[in-house]
């Protein structure tokens, strides 16, 4: 028997908005522990995994380990008749073919579940997220790729496109910055990673969850994005960089 | 030219 209640659906929903565009349907992994999801998009080059924490919920209960396979187009439909302060549940019995409420189907999808190591980043850095998403928009109008340097001075945004080349450079802040304008660097060596901006750009449907990001990233392996959400734990996304053949 | 590998060469199956 699994029951979760929320009394923000506007949150769920959020969620939902920030992962729909990347993925279309996806196992929502429901334990004691909490709920969660990981999932890659169809060119299998991105990735998310996100984590609701039970104390997210007002009410949660999960007798048994239970994989939800949902189409996250229908879920966001269904949300859509909820307002964001209205209180949502969502049921499942062990039968395990709909949640009711909703009366959603819901769908078998085999995927592979990978471990992911959280620690060992060479460069760290939060920022505002309002500011990531602007960033990355904004090089989206000018080139299909962006370069991210992080150096213990700050973060730098290049892309190039077919007529013009954009150079943003975010310095990093001091101690005393306000929280919602503050970026932070922690960092072993200099890294550099060229990503795919529309990727990016998707992630960023994320930014009302959270005010800062965190991208972490290491020579050649995945950028990871984070969003930490206030009282639901995370969402993280993750790409492949591009490299020179 | 730039080559894009997929995200599960990376990590390890659970």
């Amino acid at each position: 028997m699994l029951e979760l209640r929320l009394t923000r659906a506007g949150l769920l929903k959020k969620v939902l908005e920030s992962i729909r565009d990347l993925v279309t349907d996806a196992n929502f992994d429901c334990a004691a522990t909490g709920c969660s999801l990981q999932a890659m998009d169809s060119s299998r080059v991105a990735m998310l995994s996100l984590l609701l924490r039970p104390d997210g919920f007002e009410h949660y209960r999960c007798d048994r380990n239970i994989s939800m396979g949902m189409n996250l187009a229908n879920m966001a439909r269904m949300l859509r008749c909820a307002s964001d302060d209205d209180t949502v549940t969502i049921n499942a019995d062990d039968a395990q073919d709909k949640i009711s409420d909703y009366e959603m189907k819901l769908m078998h999808i085999t995927s592979e579940n990978l471990e992911i190591p959280e620690a060992g980043y060479e460069a760290i850095v939060k920022m505002p997220a309002s500011l990531f998403a602007r960033i990355c928009k904004d090089l989206g109008t000018i080139g299909d790729t962006v370069m991210i340097s992080v150096t213990k001075e700050g973060i730098q945004f290049f892309t190039r496109g077919d007529i013009r080349t954009a150079n943003i450079f975010c310095r990093k802040t001091t101690p005393v910055a306000k929280e919602k304008e503050a970026i932070s660097i922690e960092m072993e060596k200099p890294v550099s990673l060229t990503l795919a901006l529309r990727y990016l750009i998707s992630f960023t449907k994320a930014t009302p969850l959270a005010k800062q990001v965190t991208i972490s990233m290491s020579y050649g392996r995945p950028i990871v994005v984070e969003y930490k959400m206030e009282i639901m734990d995370h969402i993280r996304f993750y790409l492949v960089p591009k490299v020179e053949e | 030219k730039q080559k894009q590998q997929v995200i599960s060469r990376f990590f390890a199956s659970k």
